[in-house]
């Protein structure tokens, strides 16, 4: 698929 | 969240609002290297173009808009008010930036976790983070005049990168399937280029002089 990796820092 | 990843975004922030003092109170940017600045402003827009598609948490997106608006306002002072913009080193401050950006953008495009447009940018902007701010280093090694303010600006962004690595051994250490490699390295080839300013901040503080690095 063509989601995204989580990204949860800043 | 765990409390090496907020006080590393504290202590980034707290480097922005330094900065943004010194320019909005003082009206100067003496020492502070606009293509450093530059290429923050791209490197949050390059990292947070995913902030209208992916939510976190309010938190994540409101931090994102401080990162994105202070840094593209630090610019903006810099290079059009009046008053600041007459105070900037120009001539000290001739730090090709641009170079930097294509050899991010191959390494980006070679290496990456996922091959997608948002992800290649994101890594883009990893890479470009790690050597943005040696236009600021070299900026302070030539005018040797290293007001208190600058000094905190750089020593804050430097501890912001200190608690991102005690952030993610704390998480690879609690959290399974936390591995990102990438992430890793570039922040710690970056943390590694504010070493050495930290060893004669240091230095300097010990021996109650004025911050001032070799040429």
């Amino acid at each position: 698929s063509e989601s995204e990796l989580e990204h949860d820092e800043l | 969240m765990n409390i090496f990843r907020l006080a590393g975004d504290m202590t980034h922030l707290a480097s922005v609002l330094v900065l943004l003092l010194k320019i909005h109170t003082i009206k100067s940017c003496a020492g502070v290297s606009l293509k450093t600045q530059e290429l923050y402003a791209i490197v949050f827009a390059t990292r947070y173009l995913d902030i209208l598609t992916s939510f976190v948490s309010i938190y994540n997106t409101l931090m994102k808009l401080i990162f994105l608006g202070s840094s593209f306002s630090i610019v903006w002072y810099m290079k059009y008010h009046k008053t600041v913009r007459r105070t900037y080193d120009r001539d000290q401050d001739t730090f090709r930036h641009w170079f930097l950006m294509l050899p991010c953008l191959l390494l980006a495009l070679l290496i990456h976790e996922k091959f997608t447009f948002f992800e290649v940018l994101w890594t883009f902007s990893l890479y470009l983070e790690a050597v943005a701010i040696l236009p600021q280093l070299v900026l302070l090694q030539r005018t040797r005049n290293i007001d208190n303010l600058t000094g905190q600006y750089i020593f804050l962004l430097g501890g912001y990168r200190g608690f991102y690595i005690l952030n993610w051994i704390y998480r690879y250490f609690t959290e399974p399937h936390y591995v990102h490699w990438i992430t890793w390295i570039a922040g710690l080839v970056q943390t590694l280029l504010y070493a050495d300013f930290f060893y004669y901040y240091f230095l300097s503080w010990k021996n109650n002089k004025k911050l001032q690095l070799p040429a």
